[in-house]
């Protein structure tokens, strides 16, 4: 807008028009609803409210509206040519006939006011980041814990939330080594923080911190016996939680509705029925949250399979079952459905059997699995309306290789762009997606990536 | 004379004008903020 | 100037803020305000130095045909209810 620019040319004037576009902001944002309609949206000329868009005068107090074009024959009398639309607080030049747009000036004209401060506060973000890839010294069997954390940092959501600092700007513990989401934070700050201070012995610090914070929570933890991934899995995300809830204290969370990242990102809910083997009515419908899926693989092929299996459910036997529809008191079949998907799911294919003799094997039958997964067909499919197809992307594999006590966990992870990696403890290598849909997967991390 | 129905159906107008009027202004706005911001091709 | 008092008194009491949100909701419900968002897009994207008036001019008289009859009359018929208690005819 010629106009406005040359108004901006002149400094004083500049500053007078933003001052007054920004006090007309405020009061269109900060009236009540009545005193809007009353006010900044009758016309001083009709009184009429909402006569189209009404305009409110940057060079005096007029309200003039858009249909009865009053503010246009108030701009042609006095030569007052801006109005602030009070509907939207858009700035239209009645010479230009049309709104101001493209004025980053002016787009941004709250801030001009308090840039002095902004400026003295703000910090220029360091371009200097690392890109995140990174080994982990295993120190005695501590694979299982390095695949583990290797996938929550390269995890888009928990990386999020460690990097938008929530924890660090509310812990009151601040330390690394004594609470669990601060060595997190210090592993995110090594991993992606500031190259030029960063030596590969510092870059272990915070996994260091990491470690005995678990040692000291977990005394199991600790040793050189090799332990369950999924076991650390579930170990982690409750410490991420239970910070959460220490920090939180003070700010209420809806009941059962916990906002922590471990919930927000991967808590989604199941839903059991009881299907009458006769007439396949359903009964007994129950939900609980669920954090990961445990999938059998015996005998199945594939990911779907195991899938499929899961959702169909098993044939109850020791229940004394009789349908309240048919009367049946053929043993029912408990079906599983997924009432809620969580934003990431983590699959456990469960590879290691526990036997009565209190000895545990392992099955290493290959199970595939998709670099995408469709999650519809497992949803509870509310009859009425159709459900969207739910895509899921495959974002990270914790693979196991050996047998249960003499094993070695490696992660690979999917980074933004799309190239995968593989941390083996200290050494990190690109892997082609091809050769991750082989791995001997034991968890599998997808992210939703596409609904409907 | 006005009447109740033809009151009523001028207030409706009113709004709905208002309504359509401010969902224009915004997009063509925006369309030729982001225009002005990153050029004629940007999606 | 009668219809501005009218007006005044229906915000006054709450009422247009009422009638004014139940549109809003209602056009929004039934997918206008999706239409009417991508009948400016058609419109910017066919002349992209468009005015303010002149894609309104298109847009205008097409937004106000795609209001479903029902909101039309459901509105309408509110707003003379409030007018029926407070205009003495």
């Amino acid at each position: 807008c010629p106009h406005l620019n040359q108004a901006f040319r002149n400094e004083k004037t500049r500053d007078g028009v933003l001052k007054t576009y920004n006090m007309i902001r405020y009061i269109i944002e900060h009236s009540t609803f009545k005193n809007r309609y009353l006010l900044s949206m009758r016309c001083s000329e009709c009184n009429e409210i909402n006569c189209g868009s009404t305009f409110m005068c940057l060079q005096c107090g007029f309200c003039g509206c858009w249909n009865s074009q009053h503010f246009l024959a108030h701009s042609e009398k006095v030569g007052h040519i801006f109005g602030v639309n009070s509907s939207n607080e858009l700035l239209f030049c009645f010479k230009c006939m049309d709104f101001v747009s493209g004025n980053e000036m002016l787009a941004n004209s709250m801030l001009i006011k308090c840039w002095d401060d902004v400026s003295v506060k703000s910090l220029l973000p360091t371009a200097r980041g690392r890109d995140g890839l990174c080994g982990l010294v295993n120190m005695g069997s501590t694979c299982f814990m390095s695949s583990i954390v290797q996938t929550l940092v390269h995890n888009p959501y928990v990386l999020k939330y460690s990097l938008d600092q929530y924890h660090a700007a509310h812990c009151t513990v601040q330390d690394s080594k004594s609470c669990f989401s601060c060595a997190l934070d210090s592993v995110v700050t090594s991993f992606y923080g500031p190259s030029d201070d960063v030596t590969f012995s510092t870059q272990q610090r915070g996994f260091i911190d990491l470690l005995s914070c678990a040692w000291k929570i977990d005394k199991n933890l600790a040793g050189y016996s090799q332990q369950d991934a999924h076991e650390f899995w579930q170990f982690f995300l409750n410490q991420l939680h239970s910070d959460h809830t220490r920090i939180s204290k003070n700010s209420p969370t809806k009941v059962g509705h916990c906002n922590c990242i471990a919930h927000s990102a991967f808590q989604g809910t199941l839903r059991s029925t009881i299907i009458c083997a006769d007439c396949h009515e359903g009964s007994n419908n129950t939900f609980d949250p669920m954090m990961d899926l445990s999938l059998e693989i015996k005998n199945k092929f594939n990911l779907v399979e195991c899938l499929q299996s899961f959702h169909e459910g098993e044939t109850l036997t020791d229940f004394n079952y009789k349908c309240s529809s048919c009367e049946s008191v053929r043993n029912p079949i408990k079906q599983m459905n997924i009432a809620k998907l969580p934003p990431v799911m983590v699959l456990q294919l469960k590879r290691f059997e526990h036997l009565m003799s209190g000895t545990s094997v392992k099955l290493n039958d290959p199970v595939h699995f998709p670099a995408y997964l469709n999650m519809t067909p497992y949803c509870h499919q509310d009859s009425s309306s159709g459900m969207p197809v739910i895509i899921y992307e495959l974002v990270a594999v914790i693979s196991h290789e050996g047998s249960v006590n003499q094993g070695h966990y490696t992660s690979m992870c999917k980074i933004p762009g799309g190239q995968w990696f593989r941390f083996n403890d200290s050494m990190v290598v690109t892997i082609s997606e091809e050769e991750v849909l082989k791995q001997q997967a034991y968890l599998l991390y997808y992210i939703v990536r596409q609904v409907g | 004379a006005p009447t109740i129905e033809s009151t009523s159906q001028s207030i409706y107008d009113n709004l709905l004008s208002t309504m359509i009027q401010d969902i224009v202004a915004r997009s063509t706005t925006q369309a030729k903020t982001l225009r002005a911001r990153y050029g004629d091709n940007s999606t | 100037q009668l219809k501005g008092q009218i007006q005044q008194h229906l915000v006054e009491s709450g009422n247009y803020e009422l009638i004014s949100n139940k549109l809003s909701q209602k056009l929004l419900q039934e997918g206008w305000t999706d239409q009417v968002k991508r009948l400016t897009s058609v419109e910017i994207d066919n002349n992209k130095n468009a005015s303010f008036p002149e894609v309104l001019a298109k847009v205008e008289p097409k937004a106000i045909q795609l209001v479903s009859e029902s909101t039309k009359q459901e509105i309408i018929s509110q707003i003379q209810s409030y007018l029926s208690e407070i205009v003495e005819t």
